[in-house]
């Protein structure tokens, strides 16, 4: 159903078949050279704090993918500086100061990637982004795109899995807890597994957040 | 900030109702009842949509040059005062060093959230549907030709608003990025709104913004299915969608097209009926 999309107090695993699809539209992160890729990534973490910007991001985005032309007039001077640096990354070059007006777009599989993840990431609360970036510099996101995979049929997995090391930290742990909480996913640890399951009528948070853990795994650099 | 402060006023008195926060200040005093807004309909699934409004009411748009006054029933709404405590604050111990949410500090700091008493204003809805019926929208206008154009927008109406009685402040704080000696840190904000009675200022924040009595902070609109000929009615129920209705559809012009041909799961429903993605 449209309001209750993803079942409520169900494992994680709920998600594996959608995510698999959304690998292939993540591709063109995972392509790009090394140093795109880590000054996109760089670029989106800090995007993750700027809440305004994000929501405006998104809008150009919007615009661009539907063949309308983005209304940048409105925005701040700074932000538009921002949001075209940004663009620049995703090989959307900006020809005069009218920004947007005469753009050329050199990669649309590129910008639809990047229109994916920055639509996931507009929708999470501002409490879920800092958790987001604190995840991302904990370096949990890989270990977080595997729990899906790897979840059992009641949710639960085995701390002792190489995939998902970096979560038997307990401060890492909690870090976790709190972002899948705050979309609506709990998470509960023994001492050798942990349990991640849909909490009661989750929405589409918990495909939200793994679309922004996907998007910025994949500009990661550690994905083959 | 003050989008911050009435999204989440919506998010705790209406979660999963149809008020829509306000997000500009100076669109506030455009929210009269029965002005036009446009809803524009989103790409995935887990979107909301988007509103805009337009600078006219449905009496600019229709036909006959005979202007609509609607019957405005008004009733206390609530007295929202909120308290909560802002969770992003404080620091983590991890086996590799100290993550710090927030500007470092240990412990909570408990935010205040209050609009004072609230007043709803709200258009009689039988009585404007007698007053529009056999009434035509007037579709050669340059504004509706404008909205028509853009595929992905429906025609609403204001239909009610929740507006302050009371002058309020809204504030904000907030807690730069550290990195000293190994510590990561994230920067936040925290938005509080309270009633400002007295005048006297909050310390300790960095953005002061006052809000004077009668301002529209969150709204309801309804939905308009319009017909070819202008004919048009009100989607009074969940099920039934607004929009004008076409004589032939169009294929997609947008660079998704094919993109996404795998995710289709993703695309909110309105996305395929309006043919953007194929």
């Amino acid at each position: 159903g449209a309001e209750n999309p993803i079942p409520s107090h169900t494992s994680l695993s709920v998600l594996k078949e959608g995510l698999s699809q959304l690998k292939a539209q993540f591709q063109p992160f995972v392509k790009l050279p090394e140093d795109k890729q880590r000054a996109l990534y760089k670029s989106l973490c800090e995007l993750l704090l700027h809440e305004e910007t994000l929501t405006a991001l998104e809008d150009v985005l919007d615009a661009l993918c539907t063949g309308d032309k983005p209304d940048l007039k409105e925005l701040k001077p700074a932000q538009q500086q921002e949001l075209a640096d940004f663009l620049q990354l995703v090989g959307c070059s900006v020809q005069d100061e009218l920004l947007l007006q005469n753009y050329q777009l050199q990669d649309e599989e590129l910008l639809s990637a990047v229109h994916l993840l920055i639509s996931a990431i507009s929708e999470l609360s501002d409490y879920t982004l800092v958790l987001l970036r604190a995840c991302s510099d904990l370096q949990v996101v890989p270990a977080l795109c595997c729990l899906p995979y790897i979840a059992s049929a009641d949710g639960t997995l085995a701390l002792s899995s190489p995939l998902v090391a970096t979560l038997t930290d307990r401060g890492r742990f909690d870090v976790v807890q709190r972002l899948f909480a705050s979309t609506n996913i709990n998470l509960e640890r023994t001492e050798s597994s942990v349990k991640a399951v849909t909490m009661r009528e989750p929405r589409f948070f918990p495909l939200v957040l793994y679309v922004a853990l996907y998007g910025l795994h994949s500009l990661s650099g550690t994905v083959e | 900030m003050f989008a911050k402060a009435t999204r989440n006023f919506v998010r705790e008195t209406d979660s999963g109702g149809d008020l829509i926060p306000v997000s500009h200040l100076n669109a506030s005093d455009k929210l009269q009842l029965l002005s036009l807004v446009t809803k524009r309909k989103k790409f995935w699934c887990w979107q909301k949509p988007k509103y805009h409004f337009l600078a006219v009411s449905l009496s600019d748009v229709l036909t006959e040059d005979k202007p609509i006054k609607p019957v405005i029933v008004e009733s206390d709404f609530a007295k929202y005062t909120g308290k909560f405590e802002d969770v992003v604050q404080g620091s983590i111990e991890t086996s590799f060093g100290k993550i710090s949410l927030g500007a470092g500090a240990k412990g909570c700091v408990e935010s205040q959230s209050s609009f004072g008493n609230l007043r709803k204003q709200e258009v009689d809805l039988q009585q404007l549907m007698k007053d529009v019926k056999d009434r035509m929208i007037n579709l050669n206008s340059s504004l509706l030709q404008q909205v028509i154009e853009r595929k992905r927008e429906v025609l609403c109406i204001l239909r009610e608003k929740i507006i302050t009685t009371q002058r309020c402040t809204i504030s904000e704080h907030v807690q730069t990025e550290e990195k000293v000696s190994g510590l990561l840190g994230c920067s936040t904000k925290i938005v509080q709104v309270s009633v400002s009675d007295s005048g006297s200022m909050m310390k300790d924040s960095s953005v002061i913004l006052e809000i004077p009595p009668a301002t529209t902070i969150a709204y309801g609109v309804i939905e308009l299915f319009i017909k070819c000929d202008g004919q048009f009615e009100f989607c009074l129920l969940d099920e039934q969608q607004g929009g004008f209705e076409r004589e032939s559809s169009e294929g997609s012009t947008s660079p998704h097209s094919m993109l996404f041909r795998d995710t289709s799961f993703l695309y909110h429903p309105d996305a395929v009926d309006n043919g953007m993605y194929s």
